[in-house]
């Protein structure tokens, strides 16, 4: 895996459940995501962004993440899940 | 999703611009306007749905430029990430409202004369950004299609948007909501509202110099042997003396003219006439220009406080540098001269021991090269006069079938064409695939290229 700074392991989290791919941390356990939720949310975004599917925050993966976006989620089943406040 | 998604069950919408950008020098009310007009009219064009700009308070699709929280729970982050977002069909009050962050650069049709824009976010609304966003207003969702505008990333400049066609998928799409329109357009007004039947005019523009000829002095891409060649955020820019080009993430040309290095790079001295090596650091993704034995530090586009430095601080001999890349491989970066090469660590600020080494260990590459960059597709480039070679992920040994020509695969050249004098008067009028279109004029005005 590539070299990964606290900083930007923190900033893929928050982007992933930022749109959609990761759901909410369990209140019990405060901001934990389980390993394999957070590669599945890795690869559901990759999969989605057209990049190969590693399942780690890859170069590719972080710059995918770094382009400007709309606010959206990109996950609809997961926005379903939260309400869809924007429907 | 289709079964998710919702649509709007009348067929006639009307808008409004009801907050224009605060400090933008370049887009003014009317082109704002002008932009969100051509943006509906994409999708209005091939399906039943009409709109009309209104002046009231009533209108379906508000359009609104608004910074940080703006109390519809979805907060704008300032400069970069998110950019706009639009709300689905619905009888929610704000269903249709379509917000842009006003914090982003927007621009349309750069003063420099060229689609490269400011650093920040060079979205010329009209052909992307509000194309995406209006998408989501008449009801669709993201799709993670490669060939669709409702892809939730920027993608670059989508050309003329008097001519932008929407891609296949998404015709498909919205036909699935809303049917094919017929040859009959409608005329009905929705009642009780004002409009305006003639589109807007982009004619505000404080200086257009989209026409203005290339400067005498401008490179032929086609030809050129280049100073330096970069990934820098994502895309690939390739510097010829006082200028470069710039592609997109999937390789696409975004002007056939070259940009002058000196209006996007803010802070090179003046009289700096060509650069030798580019590189973007890994961990804070700073950008370093080299020239001779000094080199300068940008954050985004703007050069930091403190530079030129000395290139001794990376450890390297004052010799000047040839090349530069960093390796997908193991995140280090490696400079070439001549026919030595170094490695350096750039999370550590360190030169690696152990180096200088030969550049014959990576084999089949020239020595003397003129630069180096990584790829999205993590392979290694390497660029010297007219050719490149291709590494394929950690190997140090070029891959078969190369060189090839820089013009060909990189820059739109056909057959190494030139950009002789005679046809770079044209060459507003081309487009990145390379064939003609002729000037486009109606209702007495005039709309040129955009894709230059």
């Amino acid at each position: 895996a590539p070299y990964l700074t606290t900083e930007q392991m923190d900033m893929g989290v928050d982007w992933l459940s930022r749109f959609g791919y990761l759901p909410p941390a369990d209140p019990v356990t405060g901001q934990l995501q389980t390993k394999e939720a957070l590669t599945q949310a890795i690869k559901a975004m990759q999969r989605f962004g057209g990049l190969e599917e590693t399942g780690v925050f890859d170069q590719a993966t972080l710059g995918l993440m770094k382009t400007p976006r709309c606010s959206l989620p990109d996950m609809s089943e997961l926005e379903t899940a939260a309400g869809r406040r924007r429907r | 999703a289709l079964a998710l998604q919702k649509k709007w069950t009348k067929r006639h919408l009307s808008w409004r611009v009801r907050t224009f950008p605060k400090e933008s020098a370049v887009l003014g009310r009317e082109t704002v306007r002008a932009l969100m007009y051509y943006a509906l009219k994409v999708w209005s064009d091939i399906t039943p749905l009409n709109f009309h700009e209104v002046a009231g308070n009533k209108a379906d699709i508000q359009i609104d430029f608004t910074k940080a929280d703006h109390n519809d729970g979805y907060p704008f982050d300032g400069p970069g990430g998110t950019v706009a977002h639009a709300f689905f069909p619905g009888e929610r009050f704000s269903a249709g409202d379509t917000h842009f962050d006003d914090d982003e650069a927007w621009t349309f049709r750069s003063p420099g004369g060229s689609s490269s824009n400011e650093w920040q976010l060079e979205c010329p609304m009209v052909r992307f950004v509000a194309l995406l966003w209006f998408g989501h207003a008449i009801g669709l969702a993201h799709t993670s299609a490669i060939e669709s505008i409702m892809r939730p990333y920027y993608q670059g400049p989508v050309g003329d948007p008097l001519k932008y066609d929407l891609p296949y998928e998404d015709k498909v799409r919205v036909w699935q909501l809303y049917g094919v329109r017929d040859s009959v357009s409608h005329t009905a007004r929705p009642d009780g509202v004002s409009h305006t039947d003639d589109p807007p005019v982009l004619m505000d523009l404080p200086e257009n110099k989209s026409t203005v000829p290339p400067e005498r002095d401008a490179p032929d891409r086609c030809t050129s042997h280049f100073d330096a060649v970069a990934q820098i955020r994502g895309e690939a820019f390739f510097f010829k003396g006082k200028y470069f080009w710039r592609l997109t993430r999937d390789k696409h040309l975004v002007s056939l003219r070259p940009t002058q290095i000196h209006r996007f790079w803010r802070g090179l001295p003046a009289n700096l006439d060509s650069i030798d090596a580019v590189y973007e650091r890994p961990g804070d993704h700073k950008i370093v220009f080299f020239k001779g034995v000094k080199y300068w530090l940008f954050k985004d586009n703007i050069v930091e406080e403190g530079y030129p430095r000395p290139i001794s601080d990376f450890g390297l001999p004052m010799d000047g540098v040839d090349a530069v890349f960093v390796w997908l491989h193991n995140d280090k970066t490696y400079f070439f001269k001549d026919n030595h090469y170094w490695r350096y660590d750039d999370h550590l600020r360190n030169m690696d021991q152990g180096y200088p080494k030969d550049t014959t260990l990576w084999k089949g590459i020239p020595s003397q090269l003129d630069d180096a960059m990584r790829w999205s597709d993590g392979a290694s480039y390497f660029f010297k006069g007219k050719e490149y070679w291709r590494l394929v992920g950690s190997d140090m040994e070029v891959e078969a079938g190369y060189p090839r020509p820089i013009g060909i695969d990189w820059l739109v050249c056909k057959d190494m064409q030139s950009d002789a004098p005679e046809t770079r008067n044209n060459e507003t009028d081309l487009q990145i695939t390379g064939k003609h279109h002729t000037d486009h004029a109606e209702n007495a005005y005039e709309v040129c290229s955009c894709t230059s």
